[in-house]
């Protein structure tokens, strides 16, 4: 975990986050 | 397990080959990346996928400059469920096992283990947000493959439409078919590429080119990179 870039952990994170907001929401996509 | 690959090199998505990379920051920063990304395609009338800027950078040890991962936003289309393997098969079946485990380990690397017994993953990876995600392990050689030839030409690349996808002499470009893109766009900017995916069929405009160049903060006249230059 420590290798990994902290630009591609961000992208990692954000698509994860985005993903719970569209499993989440009745809307699947903005 | 699927092996996606691009014209340059070929990656299968680990948390290995992730953990490896050792590449520079991102030209822009990222939160900016991200803001200017999002810009692009939440405010765009049409219906793009995902975004993605790849950034330039040289290779001391192959003497070569390529493209990789600097950021990407993954909004997602209306067509979710589609699948490169039809429901209910082994096939499918096996697949969705593989993404989800690929995904857990993702999401336990940046997050840490689960400690709620809630599932970190959840619904099935569509194809889609698979191409995205496989995308993050993806290198170019300038001058090879879509993103790689935009950037070395410093002319957009524009490909609408099943038969333009598969008869691209790109590897990504053919993957992104199979995925269930229908539209695929490379805009050269200052120090890399923007990469937009749609899987509806979207025809060549000047207007999303344009916003490219000013996100982007480019010249909105024609001119490019060319092959690391400009910005």
């Amino acid at each position: 975990n420590g290798d990994m870039p902290l630009y591609r952990k961000k992208s990692l994170q954000r698509f994860f986050e985005k993903r719970k907001e569209r499993l989440t929401s009745a809307a699947p996509y903005p | 397990q699927l092996q996606p690959s691009s014209s340059a090199t070929t990656t299968t998505i680990t948390t290995n080959n992730i953990n490896n990379d050792t590449r520079n920051g991102s030209f822009f920063n990222q939160d900016s990346l991200q803001q200017r990304l999002q810009l692009l395609i939440d405010g765009s009338m049409e219906s793009w996928t995902y975004a993605i800027f790849w950034q330039s950078s040289f290779e001391p040890v192959s003497n070569t400059s390529m493209l990789g991962w600097g950021d990407g936003y993954y909004r997602g289309c209306e067509d979710e469920k589609k699948t490169l393997a039809v429901p209910g098969t082994e096939e499918y079946i096996a697949v969705q096992a593989h993404r989800k485990n690929v995904l857990r380990e993702l999401n336990s690397l940046i997050s840490g283990p689960s400690t709620s017994g809630e599932d970190s993953v959840g619904d099935e990876v569509t194809d889609t947000e698979w191409f995205f995600l496989v995308s993050m392990t993806q290198s170019f050689v300038t001058g090879i493959g879509l993103p790689g030839m935009a950037f070395f030409t410093g002319v957009p690349s524009w490909v609408a439409g099943t038969d333009q996808l598969v008869s691209t002499p790109c590897e990504r470009a053919r993957h992104a078919q199979v995925s269930g893109m229908q539209t695929l766009v490379c805009v050269p900017v200052g120090n890399g590429v923007v990469e937009l995916g749609s899987t509806e069929i979207i025809f060549q405009n000047s207007g999303i080119l344009n916003k490219v160049r000013l996100v982007f903060n480019f010249d909105v006249q024609d001119g490019g990179g060319g092959g690391g230059g400009g910005g």
